[in-house]
């Protein structure tokens, strides 16, 4: 494993533990789209079956269990905690989830690499991936206050996605690794969402301001 | 490297 991945799954990691740790020491999911984080859930869910017939390694293992609890986790503290969920900004988050996941679907039906059950829902995961975070984005352009855990979570999600990116990079040349346009072209229409985002968080971030997005 | 390539990957 090379440093950009590892540093990768760290930030992955951390955005989620930060997630958390906002929801259950503040009591508030204020700013934080339920939609995105369902998609999640059926992200995760759908590329991680993969669990159950092939061993990779215990990281690996250890981290799709994290990834899968704590998604699951985080949507139950923002539908059912009775004090989280009267924080979650429902008239804002208003971006319709569930129909960005059929035409997804039906991608992964014509465009994948090998017709099977489990090679179709994982590159369905990708694809879904990819657009996970849009409802998150919206949410956070409607907010006025935008906390700095909110700012962070996003930040080290976005950072995820583009360390990944240097990872695919090294794996190329380094580890000489075949061409994986699938992934390639998802993980970059996915980093690339966040363009917009990183420019005014370290615009914020440099001008000691609080993290304002344009309406 | 196999064609599992990437699939290591979370």
């Amino acid at each position: 494993m090379n440093i950009f991945r590892l540093a990768g799954d760290m930030s992955h990691l951390l955005s989620v533990i930060l997630l958390l740790l906002k929801i259950r020491t503040t009591k508030s999911c204020a700013g934080i789209s339920l939609k995105t984080q369902e998609l999640y859930v059926v992200v995760f869910l759908a590329r991680y079956l993969n669990l159950f017939t092939r061993y990779y390694s215990f990281y690996n293992t250890v981290m799709k269990l994290v990834f899968i609890a704590t998604s699951v986790c985080i949507v139950w503290y923002m539908r059912f905690h009775k004090v989280v969920k009267q924080t979650y900004n429902k008239d804002l988050d208003t971006f319709r989830h569930y129909v960005v996941i059929p035409p997804c679907f039906l991608l992964a039906l014509l465009v994948h690499h090998e017709f099977t059950v489990m090679e179709v829902l994982w590159t369905f995961s990708l694809y879904l991936e990819a657009v996970a975070i849009l409802p998150q984005l919206i949410l956070l352009q409607r907010t006025r206050n935008i906390d700095n855990l909110t700012g962070n979570y996003i930040f080290l999600l976005g950072a995820y996605r583009a360390l990944y990116l240097l990872n695919w990079i090294y794996r190329f040349f380094m580890e000489k690794a075949q061409a994986r346009w699938i992934s390639w072209i998802s993980g970059l229409v996915q980093t690339a969402l966040y363009a917009d985002f990183f420019y005014y968080y370290i615009k914020s971030w440099k001008n000691n301001e609080k993290l304002k997005l344009p309406a | 490297i196999n064609a599992d390539t990437l699939k290591d990957e979370l």
